[in-house]
């Protein structure tokens, strides 16, 4: 543990009482991304399979458990308290309606989580179950957030608390970036090249974002996309 | 190793 991943992870932790803060506090979730949170939610359910067989440290258990825990109570909230905020017409990919036709979850189901299987199939570290869902979980990762995204890109401007979410995840992103370079010079063996491509891929999703975030808070205007 | 690999991070 170095100080970058723990920066990291804390960050990451933030991020969920941001969104989960925000959403009770305005009894909404209008602006947030039902497709990411459930895809993450996979991400997590996939990765920390673990949990079952192999232990870390009390200080990973008690993140998985808590990452799980909190994802599914933010997917929960959007599916029944607060789902009349949802908005849904801005949660839409491309490619909803259209995937073959008639395929339920369209878009996020075409072009994201079944890409990330079959790279899973192809580039893993094991051709076993687990090892797949592992290598799955950090492809799907990657991506998880691209819906979010999208959102903010039709609607043009954030919420400050749903910006800040964003802000969270993508700094956690970036300093698991400065981790992997610490532990790549500081450990003997340390070499992860599928976690790290994934990783630099996930962190430069968030680039378009950090910019107009920063010109945002550098003029104190309101967050706003162009286009 | 399981310590050594992406697999010890979250």
């Amino acid at each position: 543990m170095n100080i970058f991943r723990l920066s990291g992870d804390m960050l990451h932790l933030i991020s969920f009482l941001v969104l989960m803060y925000r959403m009770r506090g305005q009894r909404s979730c209008r602006g947030v991304s039902l497709k990411s949170q459930i895809l993450f939610l996979i991400v997590f359910c996939c990765r920390y399979l673990d949990l079952f067989f192999s232990f870390v440290s009390l200080y990973n258990t008690m993140m998985k458990i808590f990452f799980i825990s909190a994802t599914a109570t933010i997917v929960y909230w959007m599916l029944t308290k607060y789902r009349s905020s949802y908005d849904m017409d801005n949660d839409k990919l491309h490619g909803d309606g259209s995937f073959m036709g008639h395929l339920p979850p369209h878009g996020v189901l075409g072009y994201i989580i079944v890409p990330c299987f079959l790279l899973a199939l192809i580039w893993n570290e094991g051709f076993e179950a687990f090892e797949i869902l592992w290598a799955f979980s950090i492809y799907l990762e990657a991506v998880a957030i691209l819906p979010q995204l999208f959102m903010l890109q039709k609607t043009k401007e954030g919420e400050a608390f749903t910006l800040l979410y964003i802000f969270c995840v993508g700094a956690y992103r970036g300093l698991y970036i400065i981790n992997w370079i610490y532990r790549y010079f500081t450990e003997k063996h340390y070499w992860q090249p599928l976690v790290w491509v994934s990783g630099v891929v996930q962190t430069l999703l968030y680039a378009d974002f950090f910019y107009y975030y920063w010109i945002a808070l550098r003029d104190g205007a309101k967050f706003q996309l162009p286009g | 190793s399981y310590q050594n690999s992406g697999k010890d991070e979250l």
